[in-house]
């Protein structure tokens, strides 16, 4: 995952499931691709963060996370 | 504002809906009535027309719904998803589900998720807006809490529907079509929720602007109080003023009451029935709320007015004695709504009884103990015992001019 502050495990996979929610994040299964893995969900969390207005840092920081936590729809934001 | 991959919309003006199923979290009505009012968000500024069905299938199908519901998106307990909805399209396109888990509340509260507002949001997918990257936006994916009571849609939401919509048709309401039952079965009686009628050779080609507040020639066609507010009434237009908001709020009647689009000759409040009394030419509704009462309009004759009295000047109720007077021309009746009858000996002449009322009343407000008589620009304070002038104002005087 990119730059993340020592996050508990929870944290991060909140963030993937909101991801593959509502920013068509698809996680790459095999442990082969485990770096791009990263780079996939470090442009998500951009996009995302670009999306709400937030400083777009591509990082699981506080603010991001709140922003997930926030009660919503449950249509995706952005769909390829 | 965005809309969904090849911008499906409904490709006719008159879309159905059908509320399925309820939340035990509020009354029925308080339901149904978020409902149309979220509906009449989108209607007002667009051609679309919503009816709503009682049975069959609908183009939008609304829903309550916990985890798992037989679509692809299970909802997730308190909090998180609130509710989702389908671009339109057929069999599950435009339906619109919420989370059952949810407290849905008919006011904003911070334990609960305001109905109206969730309901407003999930109809902009249903008619094929997607969300909207702009903060305070409707269709922005975040709930966000606001005072709902003068909700207006903002901007861009307003340029997203029309996008694919367009505006609202330029023709004015017809007046007052008759609200008879269609010939659909009387279970699936139309609700209309959308001010479009036909236009017809009466209708002016333009609808007047609205006054300013203080402009000194301003006159009103109606006055009535309504829950503590005084709402004041000219052509298409409503100035409200209440002890809940500085100032003075305008509006347009048909964000209100859509199908009484067009004005009214007078009004007048009963509140201990929580009822205000429209009139318009020679018919009357009873209004609670924002809901029509059914069987509505009726012909004035009902209240005992003779064939030759074709409309009403003003009315105004007077909460102490229960009576009810009427002005039309020259002169007034007295109805006891007690009785529903009217009273012996009228009508009988106004300046007779109101001393310096010696013209035609435009307007009437019964506020403070006192009667308010509005002519032209001038209006009239009169004691409501003793009926003596007490002095005379602008009629634009509430307005902090």
């Amino acid at each position: 995952l990119p730059v993340v502050p020592e996050k508990e495990k929870e944290d991060i996979q909140f963030a993937q499931k909101y991801l593959e929610n509502f920013y068509d994040f698809k996680e790459e299964k095999s442990a082969l691709f485990k770096s791009k893995n990263l780079n996939l969900m470090s442009e998500k969390i951009r996009e995302m963060q670009s999306f709400f207005g937030l400083e777009v840092t591509g990082e699981l920081n506080s603010q991001t996370l709140d922003m997930m936590k926030q009660p919503r729809c449950g249509i995706p934001d952005v769909r390829s | 504002y965005s809309t969904f991959p090849l911008n499906p919309k409904w490709k006719k003006e008159d879309v159905t809906y059908r509320i399925l199923n309820y939340t035990p979290d509020m009354l029925q009505d308080d339901v149904e009535e978020a409902i149309a009012k979220a509906f009449q968000l989108w209607s007002s500024v667009t051609p679309l027309r919503f009816t709503r069905l009682y049975s069959g299938e609908a183009d939008i199908m609304i829903s309550f719904a916990s985890g798992f519901h037989s679509d692809f998106y299970s909802f997730d307990g308190p909090g998180g998803t609130l509710a989702h909805a389908y671009a339109p399209g057929k069999g599950i396109g435009g339906d619109a589900h919420f989370d059952e888990d949810e407290n849905w509340t008919k006011f904003t509260t911070y334990n609960g998720y305001n109905l109206f507002l969730v309901a407003a949001h999930e109809l902009g997918h249903s008619l094929g807006l997607g969300h909207s990257n702009v903060f305070g936006a409707l269709m922005y994916p975040v709930y966000m809490a606001r005072d709902t009571r003068n909700y207006r849609l903002p901007q861009d939401d307003i340029d997203g529907i029309q996008s694919l919509y367009g505006p609202p048709r330029k023709s004015p309401a017809k007046a007052f079509p008759s609200q008879e039952p269609t010939e659909m079965t009387p279970t699936e009686a139309p609700t209309e929720t959308s001010p479009h009628e036909e236009p017809t050779e009466m209708t002016p080609s333009k609808p007047p602007t609205r006054a300013d507040d203080c402009d000194p020639h301003l006159t009103f066609d109606a006055i009535t109080t309504l829950r503590g507010e005084i709402l004041f009434f000219k052509d298409s237009y409503v100035w409200r003023k209440s002890p809940h908001f500085t100032g003075i709020e305008h509006d347009t009647i048909s964000s209100f009451w859509p199908s009484l689009a067009a004005g009214f000759d007078a009004a007048y409040e009963i509140d201990k029935k929580d009822q205000v009394i429209f009139f318009k030419d020679d018919q009357y509704w009873a209004v609670n709320g924002y809901n029509i009462q059914p069987g509505f309009p009726k012909p004035i004759q009902n209240l005992g007015f003779s064939k030759s009295v074709r409309k009403i000047d003003a009315a105004v109720h007077d909460q102490t004695t229960k009576k009810t007077y009427f002005f039309v021309g020259h002169r007034y009746w007295s109805f006891n709504e007690n009785t529903q009858s009217m009273e012996r000996g009228y009508p009988r002449k106004i300046a007779a009884d109101f001393h310096g009322i010696d013209h035609t009343v435009d307007a009437a407000l019964q506020k403070n103990g006192h009667f308010y008589f509005f002519h032209g620009s001038k209006q009239y304070e009169v004691d409501v015992k003793t009926k003596k002038l007490i002095r005379t104002m602008q009629s634009n005087s509430w307005f902090d001019c």
